[in-house]
């Protein structure tokens, strides 16, 4: 199964 | 005091087309080192950053860093009132719940001034570190809308794969299959026209065609866009902006669980 990642993900809130 | 005098209004023109259907309301920054924009879809998928340069205006005043929360779709609304060849300067007032956009004709014979609403935005600003990318295609723009919009009847992913024969763009969908294969062609009349790929690693990764089809909205601000992928990161799609910056899209892979 194939989900849709989310940018927080990979990158912090800053 | 911000005021901000772009000569080639028509790139705010063209900025404009290219995020407001990503983005409904941002926060444009302005500091020394330029006005910008970063800013998320409402899925948080996808993020646009914009940086024009101070360096790229005919005059840049910004007395001190200031944030203006602006609907896109209005300032869209704006800017569509300004001549493609029209000087576009925009100023604002400290404390001011306002922005104004003038427009000058080439010859002056004609000045208007478009005065905006600004509005509070509470927005989540990303850090996004730099990092190396397993591969970079740099390919003419026309050529990534075309692919884009072409796969977009076929399927609704498409998985972008470099290797050193090429990158390889593939969809499926109900009615078959599409892969399309560009290899590197540094043998062009034009710079622009060629497509140069950078790979450090073979990569492969899946995305939503929708949001790439938006990114392809900017194709008329740089005859090419640069591709930069890795396995654990957002692709970035980017535009530079001729000797002013670049508008960037930040889209997260599809992956499997």
């Amino acid at each position: 199964q194939i989900f849709q990642s989310l940018l927080v993900d990979f990158f912090n809130n800053k | 005091m911000l005021e901000l005098r772009l000569v080639q209004g028509s790139l705010l023109k063209k900025v404009l087309e290219a995020t407001k259907d990503l983005v409904t309301d941002a926060n444009f920054d302005c500091s020394a080192t330029g006005f910008s924009l970063q800013a998320m879809d409402s899925s948080h998928v996808a993020l646009v950053a914009l940086l024009l340069r101070s360096e790229g205006f005919e005059h840049y005043r910004c007395d001190r860093n200031i944030s203006m929360g602006m609907n896109l779709n209005n300032m869209s609304k704006m800017l569509k009132c300004a001549g493609n060849d029209d000087i576009i300067t925009i100023k604002g007032d400290d404390g001011s719940d306002t922005v104004t956009f003038m427009f000058e004709s080439p010859n002056q014979d004609k000045i208007s001034d478009f005065e905006m609403k600004l509005m509070d935005i509470d927005s989540e600003h990303l850090g996004i570190p730099e990092a190396e990318y397993h591969a970079i295609v740099k390919m003419p723009s026309s050529e990534f809308q075309r692919i884009c919009k072409d796969l977009s009847s076929i399927g609704d992913t498409v998985v972008i794969s470099v290797t050193k024969e090429g990158v390889k763009f593939s969809t499926r969908g109900d009615i078959g299959t599409a892969n399309i294969v560009c290899r590197q062609n540094k043998t062009v009349d034009k710079p622009e026209e060629a497509t140069i790929i950078e790979m450090n690693e073979p990569v492969s990764l899946t995305f939503a065609l929708r949001y790439l089809n938006s990114f392809t909205k900017a194709t008329p601000l740089s005859e090419s866009v640069t591709v930069s992928l890795s396995s654990e990161l957002p692709v970035v799609v980017e535009y530079k902006i001729a000797d002013m910056g670049y508008i960037r899209f930040y889209l997260a892979p599809k992956i499997e669980d």
